[in-house]
């Protein structure tokens, strides 16, 4: 692993731009290259993500620790603890108010792992190797900016930021496009060699972790079959790693405010905004004293 | 004081007992770990391990390791196993047989299905605690998301993302279908 801070030998710092874009379905990811000696320097890789309303960012992992900065909107995320127990369960009327069409009893109601709202000015840990997603509920879009602190020990790999998908066919967030696309028409060309015709193949052609394995493989790990395993590979899927969630909003089982709840949280949001507003007043008068 | 801590510590510990199994499916097979909560003189050394047998095509689930490298030593029998890096690429697809030695990179995803002599391994995981992540069964990330994301992320009816949520109901070991009824690869 390489020593934090080995490779600071810096003459002179410079503000940087994002590097590479990548536009998704519902949404667009910006991020800074990490080869750069600055971030090589402080160990870190940086990437922003603007998701648009009613966008989900597909559940994904990564080698390092990330911090999570909401610079604008509000949205829920979801942290994928393995082991945890599922915690939010849908009642027998949220399922029938949910989904009318699926009233039957034996049905299995739907839970899951806790979900935690955010909002403006929020930050987020998200641990090494721990799958997260996030969605934005709110009408604005969401920017968030993310740290991944690749020297951190709990990335025992190299120093490059990898993201592992567990859905989709996203792109890797940290590599130049044409790279990726060059890189893409190769790796279809070895699957063809490897597997025959499109068609033919078990294995997906995608770039989440399903697409490397053998349909079979899934669909005994998951007791389905053969054709609802090959969907977990996404593999004619083209919309990238943040997708809009089709219709109506993300259905999920969370806690609501109740009226009450809600108005009072409105009038501290309110009250909030009146004190920061006389903060900056205040700071603009005594601007002269600060050094 | 040396010769009441250090000198006296617990350097050992049997992870191939089977009566000792932390993970056991009747038809499927038993994992044993040792890890610093089970010997202590771990924690010094950062690291783990996890004793496996794979009963005749039984199926250890995808999954990943969280926060360890492992480095896996067949013990016995032979197994199928295939290992996916972050692009989705298949880094490793082939049969790994006794005396052997592969090594799975931390949060690289990895299947492993027993032949029909079984399997046995064991694994040193580089982490005094090493975790692993499924990604199918009852304790398993895709279960711990709300179907409707699943659906969603996935472009399947809700039926589907049910039925993948909630087919397996083990958690790590699995009774494989017959290879008769695999398609053939």
């Amino acid at each position: 692993q390489q020593p934090r801070f080995g490779e600071c030998k810096l003459k002179r710092l410079v503000a940087l731009e994002p590097s590479n874009r990548i536009e998704a379905e519902a949404g667009v990811i910006e991020s800074w290259d990490p080869n750069n000696q600055q971030f090589q320097c402080a160990g870190v890789a940086v990437v922003r993500r603007t998701i648009e309303p009613n966008g989900l960012l597909l559940p994904q992992y990564s080698n390092a620790p990330q911090l999570l900065y909401i610079v604008k909107g509000r949205g829920i995320t979801g942290v994928l603890f393995p082991g945890c127990p599922e915690t939010f369960e849908e009642s027998q009327q949220g399922q029938s108010r949910i989904r009318p069409s699926l009233r039957s009893a034996s049905f299995q109601r739907d839970r899951h792992q806790k979900i935690r709202h955010f909002r403006e000015g929020d930050v987020i840990a998200f641990p090494a190797g721990v799958a997260h997603w996030c969605y934005n509920d709110g009408d604005t879009p969401v920017v968030a900016v993310a740290l991944m602190d690749t020297t951190n020990n709990a990335n025992q790999l190299d120093q490059n930021p990898r993201n592992f998908y567990l859905a989709g066919n996203p792109d890797d967030e940290f590599r130049p496009q044409g790279q990726q696309e060059y890189e893409q028409h190769r790796r279809q060309q070895q699957h063809q060699q490897r597997h025959g015709e499109p068609g033919q193949q078990q294995r997906g052609s995608g770039n989440n972790v399903f697409s490397g394995f053998d349909a079979d493989f899934l669909a005994d790990a998951f007791n389905v079959d053969t054709e609802t395993a090959r969907r977990l590979q996404s593999e004619n899927d083209h919309r990238r790693s943040i997708v809009r969630v089709e219709g109506r909003q993300l259905q999920v089982i969370r806690p609501r405010w109740s009226r009450e709840e809600q108005e009072r949280e409105e009038r501290k949001e309110r009250e909030r905004e009146r004190e920061s507003e006389s903060e900056r007043r205040q700071s603009r008068r005594g601007g002269r004293d600060d050094n | 004081g040396l010769e009441e801590t250090i000198c006296t510590l617990r350097l050992r510990e049997n992870i191939g007992d089977p009566s000792r199994a932390d993970i056991y499916t009747e038809e499927a097979g038993r994992i044993s770990t040792a890890n610093s909560h089970t010997l202590p003189v771990l924690r010094w050394l950062q690291l783990s391990a996890e004793r496996g047998a794979l009963y005749s095509d039984a199926l250890y689930v995808p999954h990943w390791n969280l926060n360890a490298h492992s480095v896996v030593y067949a013990l016995r029998g032979r197994a199928e196993v295939q290992v996916v890096d972050n692009f989705g690429q298949t880094v490793f697809d082939d049969e790994l047989r006794e005396g052997q030695l592969l090594t799975i990179p931390q949060n690289f995803a990895v299947v492993k299905r027993a032949r029909n002599e079984g399997f046995e391994w064991v694994s040193f995981k580089t982490n005094e605690n090493a975790m692993v992540s499924p990604l199918a069964g009852r304790t398993s990330a895709i279960r711990a998301l709300p179907e409707e994301v699943l659906a969603n992320a996935l472009q399947i009816p809700r039926e589907d993302a049910r039925r993948l949520k909630f087919n397996r109901q083990e958690s790590t070991l699995v009774r494989s279908r017959p290879s008769s009824s695999r398609s053939s690869r």
